[in-house]
């Protein structure tokens, strides 16, 4: 789980 | 990347391209239902929004524009060019019945209450129900083209390799997305029913229609 980060799927 | 993730993009944008093909070869939009195409439209909007704030890679970028572009040209297709053929009487599902519970769900289960990941998170929610539309027609028909089923074929494999490619990054990077894999899960297990007919029907060279 990963808030700050960007969302690097499709 | 890996290999599950790479061949569960691909078989995305093979279902997208085999649902484009069949219209626009047939010159008809009989058995498609509309309003499931509305949904994955709202679903690459409300998803790719990130476009505007943060560069991935160039695949990332390339991909997501195909499948934003695809979508809306979906769309166009059956709600504009070839309405005449549109099956409007059978593709009577209920946008609001999805779309607002989806909504409110996101706002209650997500990693941030920030206006770009509510809508991430909405769009994964949607997209989960978003075939919901064009199941129930089948099921109010009764029966599919077997191109159609070849398209529903390639997007339920996508979510279903997206599950080994979450297990992968689980295992080797230490990745997990709760919310994404709740939502693949859910999706994938809709697509279940329909397996069972794709391989036991329209693999042996049988139309899908189901029992009266």
């Amino acid at each position: 789980m990963r808030v700050d980060e960007v969302h690097d799927e499709l | 990347m890996n290999i599950f993730r790479l061949t569960g993009d691909l078989s995305h944008l093979a279902a997208i391209i085999i649902l484009l093909l069949k219209i626009w070869k047939t010159r008809s939009c009989a058995g498609i239902s509309g309003k499931s195409q509305i949904l994955f439209a709202l679903v690459f909007t409300t998803r790719y929004l990130d476009l505007l704030t943060s560069f991935i890679s160039f695949y990332n970028t390339i991909m997501k524009l195909i499948y934003i572009g695809c979508a809306y040209a979906t769309v166009y297709l059956i709600y504009m060019k070839f309405k005449a053929t549109y099956d409007g009487n059978h593709d009577s599902f209920r946008l609001e019945f999805l779309v607002v519970p989806v909504g409110g769900l996101a706002c209650l289960v997500n990693h941030d209450f920030s206006f770009l990941e509510i809508l991430w998170t909405f769009s994964i929610y949607l997209e989960s129900v978003a075939i919901l539309p064009q199941l129930f027609m089948i099921s109010k028909t009764g029966e599919a083209e077997t191109i159609t089923t070849h398209y529903l074929f390639f997007l339920g494999l996508y979510r279903a390799l997206y599950l080994f490619n979450w297990i992968w990054r689980f295992y080797f990077e230490g990745f997990f997305d709760m919310i994404a894999i709740v939502a693949g899960v859910v999706q994938t297990i809709l697509y279940c029913d329909f397996f069972y007919l794709y391989v036991t029907k329209v693999l042996k060279g049988k139309k899908l229609s189901l029992p009266a």
